[in-house]
């Protein structure tokens, strides 16, 4: 959900 | 996930395990500097802040898990450990953490997508990790010496951030709205500083003679 965000990165 | 993110993380994965085993089988840390573990254990735990409270995926809350468990269990080693700890390159490990730790704070406080404590918490994380290596970095041009290991731990560790400008650039164009500047900043800034160590560890594997870095 939402905008690709580099949040999901390690 | 494209495969430079997972390739990365893989590396990444793997230099942290190739210092596990470095320290867990041989039961040393001659070469290591705690100054930059102790940063990524920082860098992890101030990162991962959101990790019980937003689920990504399995593959990202294991990896999590596996960093900050391993950054910690290495602190553990070094300071801890009664056989580990005297391998230490105490006398050669100057690096001052704050000097590194200070700045990051406040340009995280300064410069950030967003003002909340966990934002600026994972921005700070960033810029940290950028730098984070300098004190390892100083401590091999001091020992020049640098063990096949560690020469691959290093190796690991920018071989992961070379792979994550890929994933980056991979992204910019597969992705709509996938602009972080900060990150790519950060993470641009923090493999340069490999790049010097790189050419020496290349010339030292093309010409099959052992790593030393120059005084």
């Amino acid at each position: 959900t939402g905008q690709p965000s580099a949040h999901d990165e390690l | 996930m494209n495969i430079f993110r997972l390739a990365g993380d893989m590396t990444h994965l793997m230099s942290v395990i190739v210092l596990l085993l470095k320290i867990h089988t041989i039961k040393s840390c001659a070469g290591i500097s705690l100054k930059t573990q102790e940063l990524y254990a920082l860098v992890f735990a101030t990162r991962y802040l959101d990790i019980f409270t937003d689920f990504i995926s399995l593959y990202n809350t294991i990896m999590k898990l596996i960093f900050l468990a391993s950054s910690f269990s290495i602190v553990w080693y070094m300071r801890q450990h009664k056989i580990v700890r005297r391998s230490y390159d105490k006398d050669q490990d100057t690096f001052r953490h704050l000097f590194l730790i200070l700045p990051c704070l406040l340009l995280a406080l300064f410069i950030n997508e967003k003002f909340t404590f966990k934002e600026v918490m994972w921005t700070f994380s960033l810029f940290l990790e950028a730098v984070a290596i300098l004190p390892q970095l100083v401590l091999l041009q001091r020992t020049r010496n640098i063990d096949n290991l560690t020469g691959q731990y290093v190796f690991l560790l920018g071989a992961y951030r070379a792979l994550y400008i890929l994933n980056w650039i991979y992204r910019y164009f597969t992705e709509p709205h996938y602009v972080h500047w900060i990150t790519w900043i950060s993470g641009l800034v923090q493999t340069l500083l490999y790049a010097d160590f790189f050419y020496y560890y290349f010339n030292s594997w093309k010409n099959n003679v052992k790593l030393q870095l120059p005084a």
